[in-house]
């Protein structure tokens, strides 16, 4: 049931 | 020089017991704003933010900002022998490798120390943007647990769609399906019973039930739960740390295929 994305692409490194 | 004097050794220990779970090692930053934490699970799928303000603290003193690298379930070994009504120091030295972790008990009859070794972690620090969110729900922690825990029998997706009509929490799995559903209720008697619904705009996302089933390890820190969702961003799940700060645990979305 759907693929699990990842936070780094939502959120940016510093 | 780091020493922080929490009179509610409780709330620590509480922490401790909301992340472990989820993180194995992270560095714990002191600055003078407070002592906090950001740090993602191995697989890169979920984030807590933990933050304790400096005012939170009886006594705290960081004389320079200090990371320190901290095995959590060590940590966790550690808190589990401080007493549930104890004041916990934790006292670090700058450049040192270890962090001492001293309890108290209220009648002052005993004082134990607890020494742990620090650690080097190389992990990454992600800025996280303000953000307006599509929905914000605010309901009971023991309410969103009670769901969380109900819905990973059946299946081990859930769909969060909150509309005009109210939240709904739906899953689906080889036996069956299940959709929950709940509406703004503000007439209650105690206000940390209350449903709040703020929808800017409507808002459906799918989540892995492993991991919200992790985030409610921190019931016990506080009687109500914020779930904030957009369509772009993954959902925020925040607990507030009594009146000292929060922990906020982000978890990305699962996506069409």
């Amino acid at each position: 049931m759907g693929l699990q994305s990842r936070i780094s692409e939502y959120f940016n490194g510093d | 020089m780091l020493e922080l004097r929490l009179v509610q050794g409780s709330l620590l220990k509480k922490v401790l017991e909301s992340i472990k779970d989820l993180v194995n090692d992270a560095n714990f930053d002191c600055s003078s704003t407070g002592f906090s934490l950001q740090a993602m699970d191995s697989s890169h799928v979920a984030l807590v933010s933990l933050l304790l303000r400096s005012e939170g603290f009886e006594h705290y003193r960081c004389d320079r900002n200090l990371s320190m690298g901290m095995n959590l379930g060590n940590m966790s070994k550690m808190l589990k022998c401080a007493g549930n009504d104890d004041i916990i120091t934790i006292k670090a030295d700058d450049g040192g490798d270890t962090v001492t972790f001293m309890f108290e008990s209220p009648t002052q009859d005993k004082i134990a120390d607890f020494e742990m070794k620090l650690m080097d972690i190389d992990s990454e620090h992600l800025g996280i943007p303000d953000a307006e969110y599509h929905s914000i729900v605010r309901m009971p922690s023991s309410e969103f647990q009670r769901i969380c825990k109900d819905l990973s029998t059946i299946g081990d997706t859930v769909v969060i769609s909150v509309t005009k009509e109210g939240v709904k929490f739906s899953t689906a799995g080889d036996i069956g399906t299940a959709n929950i559903v709940l509406r703004q209720n503000t007439t209650v008697d105690k206000p940390e019973d209350a449903i709040v619904i703020e929808m800017n705009e409507p808002v459906s996302l799918s989540f892995a039930l492993r991991y919200m089933n992790s985030f409610t390890k921190a019931t016990p820190l506080s009687d109500t739960v914020t779930i904030s969702l957009s369509s772009e961003l993954p959902v925020v799940v925040e607990y507030k740390v009594a009146e000292m700060g929060y922990i906020r645990y982000y978890l990305a979305p699962k996506i069409e295929e």
